[in-house]
């Protein structure tokens, strides 16, 4: 495992983290999108059914299972917690889950390496992660006022992915016989989702102003 | 082995 591989590991887990201290902390999920965390949560679900049959290494189960429970536990949060729910910006997170989650599903059928149900299932799970960040970039564009926390998740989610970039560049680079096109094209598409929401947190920072991103 | 190396990131 590279640095960049462990870094960008880190990263996704320290926004989840950062969503957790807001959601369990303060106790609100104002401009956090339910769509987008049902949909890592229906990610994690379908890539990780090989955790009891396959064994990667204890690093990798133990990362898998802390995925499965905080992608879980932030859904139960923000639909049944009984003061959590009530930030929920309901009426701003209007994206539709099955505009995702049937193309993906379509094109796993159509382009993964085996035809198996694990197979399919993960690659759909790849497909459904590089989008599943969609509804959350909108509900941000229709907040007038982003928190800093909020803010912060969505960034550590984008260096996460950009940090997987790196990873492969030095896996193609030092393993013999090293390709994963499907990981490859969907994270490029991933991280490039992210490209305007930097833009903009990188220039309200050196700004000194609160983040805000044009309607 | 295939399945382990193909799927041993996160």
């Amino acid at each position: 495992m590279n640095i960049f591989r462990l870094c960008g590991d880190m990263t996704h887990l320290l926004s989840v983290v950062v969503l957790l201290l807001k959601i369990h902390t303060i106790k609100s999920c104002a401009g956090i999108s339910l769509k987008t965390q049902e949909l890592y949560a229906l990610v994690f679900a379908t890539r990780y059914l090989d955790i009891f049959t396959h064994h990667v290494s204890l690093y990798n189960t133990v990362m898998k299972i802390i995925f499965l429970g905080t992608s879980f536990t932030i859904v139960w949060y923000m639909r049944h917690h009984k003061v959590v729910r009530q930030t929920y910006d309901k009426e701003q997170d209007t994206f539709k889950h099955y505009m995702l989650i049937i193309p993906c599903f379509a094109l796993a059928l159509l382009i993964k390496t085996k035809f198996t149900p694990l197979e399919v299932l993960w690659t759909f799970s790849i497909y459904l992660e590089a989008v599943a960040i969609f509804p959350q970039l909108v509900l941000l564009q229709r907040t007038k006022n982003i928190d800093n926390l909020t803010g912060n998740y969505v960034f550590l989610l984008g260096a996460y992915r950009g940090l997987y970039l790196l990873n492969w560049i030095v896996r193609y680079f030092t393993e013999k016989g090293y390709r994963q096109w499907i990981t490859w094209i969907s994270g490029i598409v991933q991280t490039a989702l992210y490209a305007d929401f930097f833009y903009y947190y990188i220039k309200c920072w050196r700004n000194n102003e609160k983040l805000h991103l044009p309607s | 082995t295939m399945f382990v190396r193909r799927h041993d990131e996160l």
